[in-house]
């Protein structure tokens, strides 16, 4: 059922999940860029 | 409806408002930096950074930390929006 | 070699590598330059469930294939099914792979993506040094020059600057073109340096000829006591409009005089200015006849008791009545005390804000102030505006942060910039480190930046 609570927190739920997802990729990435790069670096 | 409801606000520029201010919570709270170290541990103590191995350790732990305040005042704001939207 | 196996088949077959390269600077360059609106509307509603940010929304790579999904409804994955396997992630621009279910990281191709090469020109050319094509490039610390590098890394970074500087804004009509003479071709030699082409020479040679230009334009520069950034900001900001002005007066013997518009249209009028109306009101009438507007290119805003930037602009625009002011209305003709405002005319789209941090005491004495000011990301300056509805928002998104640290005499300045990647970064003098959003508003602030994002 489509309520102003439930929507509302769909809308949370969707913005902190995209802002958790943007972290994390961004990290591995980073993480990965840096082992191609320097494959012992500490 | 729900995706009109959400279409809706990102064409009246406050699905934006909601995403910035709820940006700046988090990071007054220092949340964005704990997410992020949580995450480096995680690949460091694996030594793998499979995203889809990560990203599934980390989202519930992240999500738990979120205040409470943030979330209140957040749903508090969406809500405001969400009733101007439904007496129109 | 990349971590993706199904990235390097695309990128070792010529004619598949143009377009797929192509189609993946197209979708970077809107990433990266779209409106949030637009990122939002078009980058991160699912084409399936149309939700808005259901976690990560990719943008599909394959030829001509315009599909969004999301992540956590499964949606992209679904598309997959069809034989597209690569999307770029809307929030950040990276590429992820669905066959190995991770992003793709250490392909170079993929950095340089933006280059418009095609494959046989790649083989026939050098590509441009990826060395300081992101303008990271510190400015060696020549004897308390800090004040100064702070402020040309905030107008390096700044877009309209960088835009302006590197499309030959002032190169193609400046008559000196000399460094040492002309301040606005050391800044356009320091910035091309920053970009991508190193001097012959050696590296500083841009910051040296600014230096040599300072001292000869403004005695007060030379020496090793510390001076203030904001101070040199005006001065830089100032010697830019007049090199425009010297190029414009060679150009107008030659044309017919132009109309002369209020507004100059040079960049830094052009960036930085705005106007302030200046009411005065006559409480018995409200007659505002002796309104004055005038220009700004930065708003001083007074720290003591604030705790945050609205509360500093709150008490900067608050209306108060003026008691010791010989004041008589033309209107009523009472003489009662008038009641004098500040609201904003015109905003530029750089706003640059001045935490008043030193006071000069009437014993001769500077003090510094550390009080903490707490600034936010995102800045809506609309109900400061001249009638400013409060429907409206007008959106200004942080982008730079002079600090200092330490006493009057005895200080440091040091600056803090995100650049167009999004990533914020710290200048001190010549070394230069990441930091995340949480430290830059830790910062001490003596000058903000902020760039209009949305009105």
């Amino acid at each position: 059922e489509c309520t102003v609570d439930s929507v509302s927190q769909d809308i949370l739920d969707n913005l902190l999940s995209s802002m958790i997802q943007d972290i994390v990729a961004k990290e591995s990435v980073k993480f990965k860029q840096l082992k191609a790069r320097y494959p012992d670096y500490k | 409806l729900k995706a009109q409801i959400q279409s809706y606000l990102v064409e009246s520029g406050n699905y934006e408002k909601i995403s910035n201010a709820l940006n700046d919570k988090l990071l007054q709270d220092g949340w964005a930096d704990k997410v992020r170290d949580l995450t480096m541990q995680e690949i460091r103590s694996s030594n793998q950074a499979n995203y889809k191995d990560v990203l599934e350790k980390i989202e519930p732990q992240a999500l738990e930390m979120v205040s409470q305040n943030t979330r209140d005042d957040t749903l508090a704001q969406i809500k405001a929006f969400l009733e101007d939207i439904v007496e129109t | 070699m990349s971590s993706c196996k199904h990235i390097d088949l695309v990128l070792a077959d010529d004619l598949e590598r143009d377009r797929f390269l192509g189609e993946y600077a197209a979708v970077k360059r809107f990433v990266l330059r779209a409106s949030t609106r637009d990122k939002l509307q078009c980058g991160m509603t699912c084409h399936t469930c149309r939700e808005v940010c259901r976690g990560a929304t990719f943008i599909c790579l394959s030829g001509g294939c315009t599909y969004v999904g999301c992540w956590n409804g499964g949606h992209f994955q679904e598309h997959t099914q069809g034989g597209h396997r690569l999307g770029v992630n809307a929030q950040n621009g990276l590429v992820f792979c669905f066959e190995c279910v991770d992003y793709v990281a250490g392909c170079e191709t993929l950095d340089i993506a933006g280059v418009p090469w095609d494959s046989a020109m790649s083989k026939q050319v050098s590509l441009p040094t990826s060395l300081r094509r992101d303008g990271l490039y510190g400015l060696l610390n020549l004897g308390s020059t800090c004040f100064m590098s702070s402020i040309l890394q905030s107008l390096i970074h700044n877009t309209y600057i960088q835009y302006w500087f590197l499309n030959s804004g002032h190169a193609r009509r400046c008559a000196l073109r000399d460094p040492s003479s002309c301040i606005s071709c050391a800044l356009d030699r320091i910035i091309s340096e920053c970009y991508g082409s190193l001097s012959e020479r050696n590296d500083h040679a841009g910051f040296l000829s600014l230096l040599t230009c300072s001292w000869k334009i403004n005695q007060n520069f030379a020496g090793y006591s510390q001076q203030d950034a904001h101070e040199f900001l005006q001065f830089l900001l100032n010697q830019l409009h007049c090199d425009y002005k010297r190029e414009r007066q060679v150009d107008e013997d030659k044309e017919v005089r132009s109309s002369s518009s209020q507004l100059c249209h040079c960049i830094v009028h052009s960036s930085f200015q705005g106007t302030l109306r200046s009411s005065i009101v006559c409480p018995e009438c409200q007659d505002d006849s002796k309104t004055m507007l005038d220009p700004f290119l930065d708003l001083s805003l007074d720290i003591k008791g604030q705790r945050t930037l609205y509360d500093c602009l709150d008490s900067f625009h608050r209306r108060e009545q003026l008691h010791d002011f010989d004041y008589h209305c033309p209107r009523c003709q009472t003489s009662r005390d008038p009641i004098k405002q500040l609201t904003i005319e015109r905003l530029a789209p750089t706003l640059v804000l001045q935490l008043k941090r030193f006071e000069h005491l009437t014993s001769g004495q500077n003090v510094k102030l550390n009080d903490p000011v707490q600034f936010p990301l995102h800045l809506d300056m609309s109900r400061y505006c001249t009638g400013g509805e409060p429907t409206t928002s007008i959106v200004y998104r942080l982008s730079g942060v002079v600090s200092h640290s330490g006493t009057v005499n005895e200080g440091h300045y040091t600056a803090v910039l995100q650049l167009n990647s999004g990533e914020w970064f710290k200048f001190n003098d010549s070394m230069i480190s990441v930091v995340s959003a949480e430290d830059v508003l830790r910062e001490q602030a003596y000058l903000l930046l902020y760039t209009v994002e949305q009105v």
